[in-house]
């Protein structure tokens, strides 16, 4: 269980806020619209209105006593530096601040912050690889060329067991588990039959992964 | 290799537009802003520039034949719905829009939009996952119950051997691979000893990758 102090409450803090709230941490959000303050006020720990660029008013609300701030101020640049730079001037530990460019980003980071996040653009990343790869449900990239990936069972295998497939030599891919509806088989065994509609989750070389999602 | 349409380059869009050309397809862009659409026309394949909520406008650069087209149309919602719309009249495929509420992610799906994406709210909820697991350096929900967990090698366990520490019985989840600086240990064996600052890619049941995790 951790303190989190959110500054900025758009639609990228409130969520993380309520988020957070939701995975059981104590959560402190600010903004200084009152409106917003008072619409989150129940769902999170604390929640305070105050102009986070002054000194003085973060100092009354004790926030060097929190673990982590994430400084959630979008369009008013100025407004998130000074707000990162008062931020670790009273001493909080890790200061982690949305950022709209590259950058935005690089001054942040030379200022203080601890981490820099670009909610659009990541959001942009993980679509543009979903978008790529239509036979791969979901791809999870483990990093040094290895994935795991959730992907609809290749044509060619359907109605043949795991091993007359004999996929670990013939595709290099490990399959750690088949979800068929609701079901979940895990270490399949070499007499199970693979079924059309069945999804499978598969570990190996990125590239392998590529080659078996796409048999035909 | 996939045929997309960008209509807006805010963030979102511009940087979805730049990956999705990264990643080979055929991009156009397009906003009513003439100098975005200037800022990217050497980074895509195609970019327009022209007002999507005029039906003619979109049948003129035939918009009907791209298979996915996304709408990332931000803070003018009418404009959102109305290119939404048009392109559902014209015939495309795939019609994927950028919501700033859960309102309108509701009233986009009713209006035809095969996929809504939220992303702020997302990148607030993979923010809040992250912040919430400290030993889990990065997380993969396969649903059901199961996940892939990139995680720093528990303290108990540091020079042991995976023999000795019997992972499977004793904890209940499989090594997938043992990361060591830029080395990938692919399936340990039992006699590979387990070095401090080793990373940990894990699979099995959610919580006891966490309880794993957690060893002290
Ligand atoms: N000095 C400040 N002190 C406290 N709150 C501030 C300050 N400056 C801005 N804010 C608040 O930060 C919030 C988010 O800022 P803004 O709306 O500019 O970001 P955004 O990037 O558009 O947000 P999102 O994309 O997450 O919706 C606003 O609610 C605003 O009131
Ligand atoms: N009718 C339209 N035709 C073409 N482009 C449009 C139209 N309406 C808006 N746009 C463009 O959409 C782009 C994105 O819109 P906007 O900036 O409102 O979204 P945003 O949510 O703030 O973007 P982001 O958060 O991704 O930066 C703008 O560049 C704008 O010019």
């Amino acid at each position: 269980q951790q303190e989190f102090a959110i500054i900025g409450l758009g639609r990228f803090g409130y969520s993380l806020a309520v988020a957070l709230e939701e995975h059981g941490h104590t959560v402190m959000a600010i903004d200084k619209d009152t409106k917003l303050v008072q619409s989150i006020v129940d769902l999170v720990t604390h929640a305070a209105s105050l102009d986070s660029t002054q000194e003085d008013a973060l100092k009354a609300i004790d926030i060097g006593a929190f673990d982590t701030v994430i400084v959630a101020i979008g369009n008013d640049f100025e407004a998130n530096l000074l707000t990162t730079v008062n931020l670790k001037a009273l001493g909080v530990r890790r200061v982690i601040c949305k950022s709209q460019t590259n950058r935005q980003c690089d001054i942040l980071r030379r200022l203080g912050a601890d981490q820099v996040i670009q909610p659009e653009q990541n959001s942009a990343h993980r679509l543009a690889e979903e978008l790529s790869t239509p036979a791969i449900i979901e791809h999870f990239n483990l990093g040094q060329g290895y994935s795991v990936a959730e992907i609809m069972l290749p044509n060619p295998l359907a109605w043949k067991s795991m091993g007359q497939c004999d996929i670990r030599n013939k595709h290099h891919v490990n399959i750690l588990l088949i979800k068929r509806g609701d079901e979940v088989l895990i270490s399949p065994r070499a007499d199970t039959i693979l079924q059309k509609d069945d999804i499978l989750i598969v570990f190996g070389e990125d590239l392998h992964i590529s080659q078996f999602s796409n048999l035909t």
